[in-house]
């Protein structure tokens, strides 16, 4: 993320990474013990599971759990390097057992609604900037939830924002999520401090430009497809 | 004139040596004794958790149950957790009764059912007593009319659970994350 901060030890045990020959490509969010949800263009080139390892904790180098992928599903009408249908869903090879510091994040229900100016909360092992250097320590940055009108204006994606998308960030640029940080999760408070997922790191033309915030797959859009696939 | 002789003062002079010698010996007996005791009574405590299912008649499931954090879960939750402090704070395990968790309900023909962790702390060589009397606790109180739990027959004993699925069952909530706003110092 840029110009974000560290993110403390257990202050988002849902998320997740999907790495390669143990090099990082992509953040997931855990929905359950065995479930991971994150977006659809990680798997464009690799879709093989059997390539792919999920690990937990903020650290990288040293995670605090490591699970191998049982299957990956992607949604049926994702076509890659298309914004739209930027959803997946990742099966691990053994349930986690959850701890304070790994653990699951709410889904939100299909009605839930995210009002623009709303703050929320991108999280991700993805570059400090544009082309920039990937920590080895989870980041944290909030940022805004923009109307998709204001996002679809001419000057900022002039109309590509869809349904299925939440544009977050600021026009100002600087807070936004950056390459690397894909299919991490986008969320937000409720009362009782407890947190839903709501957005899924999905593109966004370089990382903290003005007028270019980050979008996010709109997760309560794919609430059912959710459900169809991992029951939860 | 036999004069008596002048008693000397006899002061008793013990050598340096000798006062070093006999406070090390004092210290080492304190410890001894102390130290024995301490560790019995505060580091020889050890955790146990055990589940427990409970009948819940008076109340029949309701779709919100399995709803996270939804008011009625959250407040039954709540409810249930009183009503166990209250008995075993009442009871002879009061010392060693730390808390109790409510984990899923489930619905059943006659009502509700709940399942529960509860958590103990004592000296390590006395699990099989206190698990003996939780039960004993457990099956007197909910079985007078006082309280709304009863016991459920398909599972009527306390179950002991290792730390990890303990954990597990603590942390299934979904949700639990960063404080926000950030508590202002």
């Amino acid at each position: 993320v840029a110009h974000g901060q560290i993110a403390n030890k257990a202050a988002w045990p849902w998320q997740a990474s999907l790495q390669m020959d143990g090099m990082h490509f992509c953040g997931a969010s855990l929905i359950s013990a065995d479930w991971l949800l994150t977006a659809a263009h990680c798997f464009d080139t690799h879709k093989n599971p059997k390539l792919w390892m999920a690990s937990f904790g903020t650290t990288l180098r040293s995670p605090l759990m490591r699970r191998k992928v049982l299957s990956i599903i992607v949604h049926e009408n994702y076509a890659a390097h298309k914004h739209e249908d930027d959803i997946a869903v990742v099966k691990l090879s053994t349930p986690v057992l959850f701890s304070e510091n790994v653990h699951r994040v709410c889904l939100p229900g299909a009605t839930f609604e995210v009002l623009p100016e709303s703050k929320v909360f991108v999280t991700g092992w993805g570059g400090l900037k544009a082309n920039g250097p990937f920590p080895n320590t989870l980041r944290q940055v909030e940022v805004e939830v923009i109307s998709s009108d204001v996002c679809n204006r001419v000057y900022v994606y002039g109309g590509a924002v869809s349904s299925g998308m939440i544009c977050a960030g600021f026009l100002t640029g600087e807070r936004d999520a950056c390459e690397g940080d894909s299919g991490g999760p986008l969320v937000i408070v409720q009362d009782q401090n407890i947190w839903y997922l709501i957005g899924i790191v999905s593109w966004g033309i370089g990382c903290g430009k003005e007028n270019k915030p980050g979008l996010y797959t709109k997760v309560t859009h794919y609430r059912d497809w959710i459900k169809s696939k991992t029951n939860i | 004139m036999y004069q008596p002789g002048i008693l000397e003062r006899r002061t008793l002079s013990l050598k340096p040596w000798m006062i070093v010698l006999i406070t090390t010996a004092i210290v080492l007996a304190l410890a001894i004794i102390i130290g024995p005791l301490v560790y019995f009574l505060e580091y020889d405590q050890t955790t146990q958790y055990y589940q427990a299912s409970f009948q819940i008649p008076s109340i029949d499931y309701n779709p919100d149950f399995s709803v996270e954090h939804s008011k009625i879960k959250t407040d039954l939750k709540q409810k249930i957790n009183n009503e166990i402090d209250k008995i075993f704070q009442r009871s002879s395990l009061h010392n060693n009764y730390i808390k109790s968790h409510v984990g899923n309900f489930r619905p059943n023909n006659h009502g509700l059912k709940a399942d529960i962790l509860l958590r103990f702390k004592f000296t390590s060589n006395s699990a099989n007593t206190i698990k003996r009397q939780a039960d004993k606790i457990v099956h007197k109180n909910l079985k007078s009319n006082d309280s709304f739990l009863k016991i459920d027959t398909s599972l009527p004993y306390l179950r002991e659970v290792n730390g990890a699925q303990a954990e597990h069952v603590l942390n299934s909530c979904c949700g639990l994350g960063m404080e926000y706003p950030p508590v202002e110092r």
